[in-house]
């Protein structure tokens, strides 16, 4: 089973 | 206030073609260097990067950053009304709640305007780090999109594993399985956009969503060629270069095995 990560969890709000 | 007027119009509408399947509404921030707009879409997997360099316009103004939120699909109603050829000129005031749109045939003897409302969007930017890509992969901007059309006829997900040898894409499905390896050819007496070039200073490999990687592919009319940057565990930046004009370029979240 593959599980999409997401963005933010690599980059952080600015 | 700001105001740009746009020589190649049609480049507005292969630029909106590039995004109106990602993102449904977006601040265009207007600011002395340029036009840009950064934003995710909704599930935040993947961001949009774009900019049009001040330089790249006939005439620009802007006095002060504005930001200019626009529903993307009414957007692409509006500019869908100006001619492939004609000259496209954006107007609004520093708070703007409406935005010109001035298009010019190329004769001159034709000339619209269209006026759009703006709204009011939460903004997210988000800080991607200048980072030094482990992988980098320059091809024919046709090539990849076929490529992407073909994996996505067999799997969902896309490993891309980048080597000096070559980049291997390779999917799986339930009705099989498919490989295909594009291999370096700088000695080969293709045009410089009709190669491809791999740098890398150590071998990566990573899955990803072949349905974001195919709305990506949206850009291809942008651009002879496109860039794929890749660094272990992080999102792959896949970069369409406007020429004498700045970018789109689009990040896009890995997909692990749980």
């Amino acid at each position: 089973q593959e599980m999409q990560l997401r963005l933010d969890s690599f980059f952080s709000f600015s | 206030m700001f105001e740009a007027r746009l020589l190649q119009g049609g480049l507005l509408k292969k630029v909106l073609d590039s995004i109106k399947d990602i993102i449904t509404e977006g601040n265009f921030d207007c600011s002395p260097n340029g036009l840009s707009l950064q934003a995710m879409d909704s599930s935040h997997v993947s961001l949009i990067d774009i900019l049009l360099e001040s330089e790249g316009f006939e005439h620009y103004r802007c006095d002060r950053n504005i930001p200019m939120g626009l529903n993307i699909t009414n957007l692409v109603k509006m500019i869908k009304c100006a001619g492939s050829e004609d000259i496209v000129t954006i107007k609004c005031e520093d708070k703007p709640d409406n935005v010109t749109f001035l298009f010019e045939s190329k004769d001159n003897d034709k000339i619209s305007d269209f006026e759009m409302k703006t709204m009011t969007i939460d903004d997210e930017h988000l800080l991607v780090p200048d980072q030094t890509y482990t992988a980098v992969v320059k091809m024919p901007s046709a090539e990849f999109q076929r490529l992407c059309r073909d994996m996505a006829a067999i799997g969902d997900t896309v490993n891309i594993s980048v080597t000096k040898e070559g980049v291997r894409f390779s999917t799986t499905g339930d009705m099989g399985t498919a490989n295909i390896t594009v291999r370096p050819n700088p000695s080969g007496d293709q045009k410089e956009e009709e190669r491809t070039e791999v740098q890398i200073t150590e071998p990566v490999s990573a899955g990803f969503a072949l349905r974001y990687l195919n709305s990506f592919t949206k850009a291809t009319p942008l651009s002879p060629t496109v860039t794929l940057g890749m660094v272990p565990n992080l999102p792959i930046v896949v970069e369409y270069k406007i020429a004498d004009m700045g970018h789109v370029r689009y990040y896009l979240a890995p997909k692990i095995e749980d």
